[in-house]
């Protein structure tokens, strides 16, 4: 069956897109089937991943109760699609208050696509809103990218609080499938001891493979395609082909 | 008078809660007073300040109309108050639509202390919605802290098109008080080459310093304390202080 897994954290650039690219990439370079949802109106995921014409969006899904089918898109990555996003999506948080079921759009349209995708990744916007909220209703389980900084710290509390509120009202299967340490610098005080906090604190759910800080990570979206792309030898892109790897025994092993 | 200034960029982690901490301390040791209000249901900025045991903070202001002065802070920093956020402004956002003049709750409740600051700073969330817009209409101006990053960048425009469309329909003084350019790394590429295309376009209204790429300004907030006085000699904060000098010169030039 599809596993969905959201990529969430309300704070802001922790590596939340830069891990939807680059671990879809790594998935689908280990031939699964799968497709990134961008529910960000700043649309990062579909930039990163080369997507840039598009007539409808994940707006129009979510919205418009458009087919998500019809606003899939290919990337340039064999067995990786997209479903866009764009700035509209930055009113659909308040255009969703008004509508039934406002919490499950996502979950229901996903629905005609389970079976075609081993994986969906949903990247999520810096926020605890109704676009967030969306994906994890949607999600089987989610993943947290987490920068190894004291305001990143701060925010896991909150994050912790969301996504057992949306378990209990509303997904009740939802589990946090990992935290993913990310822009890691050995040297630096700071992160050795938020990641020893992290990993004390929430042990086995912290995935060992560790994403360093790499500017190639940061030069790939300017190109319009993921790292593993990019550079595919650079420090970035081997954290991210060994994250899916290790995503994929994590999945195995049930 | 009192010049208000939102500091806003609805990107992610660029700085914006680390230059609304050490910019606000800056201000405030040139001997301005200064108030920060926090406007991130995060709240970065009342945990930097250290800031951390209030009964009522700005969701208390903007949802249920108390007197902004009843729940102003003084920091440890002499001539630095802040008005703090907690997590119940996350929920602000939805309950804030059905109030009238929605979007000038923040202006409003800021017209009994104009005259006792000479500055007030208003951290946004990383978002276009309603928190932001608030703070868009309360301001005078705006600084945008701006990482030189390729998706920092090309959040630029849409950030440009709301402040335009905030000034055609709320407030016809805002401008743009300058763009900070954030976590700056001389030695890479990426970095050099966005600064160039951003002082191309935005020309004066690029502030001459710049912010370098430092731990420092990253360990502070786990002290609560602001960088500048965490460790005043470090790079970050002596760049902090001449911006603070940089914007008073500029403020002054009228
Ligand atoms: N490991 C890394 N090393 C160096 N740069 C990185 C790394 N991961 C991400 N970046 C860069 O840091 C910035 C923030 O990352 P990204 O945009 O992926 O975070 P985000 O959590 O999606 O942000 P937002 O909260 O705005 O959605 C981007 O410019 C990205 O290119
Ligand atoms: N110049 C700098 N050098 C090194 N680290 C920095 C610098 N400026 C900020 N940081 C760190 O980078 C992270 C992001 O900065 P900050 O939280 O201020 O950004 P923000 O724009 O307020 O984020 P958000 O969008 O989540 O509100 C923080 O952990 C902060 O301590
Ligand atoms: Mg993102
Ligand atoms: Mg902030």
């Amino acid at each position: 069956g599809t596993r969905i897994i959201a990529i969430a954290n309300q704070k802001g650039g922790v590596g939340k897109t830069t891990t939807a690219i680059n671990l879809a990439t790594g998935l689908a370079a280990c031939g699964q089937k799968v497709l990134v949802v961008d529910l960000d109106p700043q649309g990062n995921a579909s930039t990163g991943l080369g997507v840039s014409e598009y007539e409808m969006d994940v707006y129009d899904v979510l919205i418009g109760g458009v087919d998500l089918t019809k606003v899939i898109c290919a990337s340039d990555i064999p067995g990786l699609d997209v479903v866009p996003a764009s700035a509209d999506l930055a009113g659909a948080e308040i255009e969703l208050i008004d509508i039934d079921h406002r919490e499950a759009r996502l979950n229901n349209a996903l629905a005609p696509v389970l079976g075609k995708y081993d994986y969906i990744l949903t990247d999520c916007p810096p926020a605890l809103g109704l676009l967030t909220i969306n994906a994890l209703v949607a999600a089987d389980s989610v993943l947290v990218p987490l920068q190894c900084e004291y305001f990143a710290l701060e925010g896991m509390t909150r994050l912790m609080k969301s996504i057992e509120r949306i378990r209990r009202a509303y997904n009740e299967d939802l589990d946090i499938q990992g935290i993913v340490l990310t822009m890691h610098d050995g040297r630096n005080n700071l992160c050795r001891s938020v990641e020893a906090e992290v990993r004390e604190y929430f042990g086995d759910r912290v995935y060992r493979t560790v994403i360093p800080r790499n500017v190639r990570l940061s030069e790939a979206p300017s190109y319009g395609v993921p790292a593993l792309v990019y550079d595919l030898a650079c420090a970035g892109s081997q954290a991210y082909a060994r994250l899916a790897a290790e995503m994929l025994r994590r999945e195995g092993a049930g």
